[in-house]
């Protein structure tokens, strides 16, 4: 009867992970390796194919103040523009979590406070997970998959924009040697969520008690899925370590753009978030 | 709560994702 419990906690948390999360590893992965006839990507590699895939998705224009527009290139006012609709996608996806995360049984019924400082500190990790299953080592989609963006062009951009991708495709493509699908995804997520270690927690017995139950589903689901990968429980868990310096190195980049971009603005979510965050 | 009001906001939105 637990491990049937635990295999019912294992579908529960793979429905609602495939509700509030639109792009699944699965499509994803058929996007990226061109099994979908319909579903090519627009691929941006250069500033060219960047303006482009701009107007193909509509995105939204940043206000410019038009005494800095004479100011400033062009291609500068294109990158803080790209990246600053990176970030409304972020805080649309810093959304999508929270919903999810209320979808784990018990989260809601933990005290308020912990609940915001759980997702302050997981939802960037959340994402990060989520970003391995869109990149391999040539680049990685964007924009719900309509976009593939090269690697070599992330690097090309100036400084400290060209710094942001690299490390998470580093990450990336360790990661997905793993080869998670999305309902071992899902577990992990919620694992990840449920860190009874963050910082200022008023109440950590009942968030490591929902954590361990989801733990064990999660070595469960991982035998029953991967019976052929050895000490992949194990080798899953140890990327939680990898999560946290990734965290905080993108944070600092965050801080540096705030004081060397003029035009930066950061997006109100994603600044409560990060604010005194490590 | 002040310095969270957003993640309160998302928290505590019964349905549909707030605005953003």
């Amino acid at each position: 009867p637990e491990s049937a419990d635990l295999r019912a906690l294992a579908r529960q948390l793979y429905e609602s992970y495939l509700k509030y999360f639109p792009l699944t590893k699965a499509k994803a992965r058929a996007i990226l390796s061109g099994k979908t006839s319909d579903n090519t990507p627009f691929v941006i590699h250069d500033m060219k194919s960047l303006l482009e895939g701009e107007q193909m998705i509509n995105c939204r224009q940043m206000p410019m103040q038009e005494h800095r527009r004479s100011d400033m290139g062009i291609m500068h006012e294109v990158e803080l523009r790209f990246f600053h609709s990176c970030q409304s996608r972020s805080a649309e996806a810093v959304s999508e979590v929270t919903e999810f995360a209320k979808s784990i049984p018990g989260f809601v019924n933990l005290d308020l406070n912990d609940q915001v400082t759980l997702l302050k500190y997981g939802v960037i990790e959340v994402l990060i997970i989520m970003m391995a299953p869109l990149m391999n080592k040539d680049g990685t989609l964007i924009s719900y998959g309509q976009i593939f963006m090269t690697r070599e062009f992330l690097k090309s951009l100036r400084k400290p924009f060209c710094e942001m991708m690299e490390p998470k495709f580093e990450f990336s493509v360790k990661f997905n040697m793993l080869e998670l699908d999305d309902s071992d995804m899902a577990l992990f997520l919620a694992v990840i969520i449920l860190s009874g270690d963050r910082p200022g927690l008023l109440n950590v017995k009942p968030i490591e008690d929902l954590q361990e139950t989801v733990l064990h589903s999660l070595e469960l689901q991982l035998k029953m899925n991967h019976p052929d990968s050895l000490q992949l429980f194990a080798k899953v868990l140890q990327k939680m370590t990898d999560l946290r310096q990734l965290v905080t190195d993108h944070v600092q980049l965050i801080q540096l753009l705030k004081e060397t971009e003029v035009d930066w603005c950061l997006h109100p979510l994603l600044q409560e978030i990060m604010r005194d965050l490590y | 709560k002040e310095k969270h009001k957003i993640l309160h906001r998302l928290l505590q939105n019964s349905s549909s994702p707030v605005d953003l």
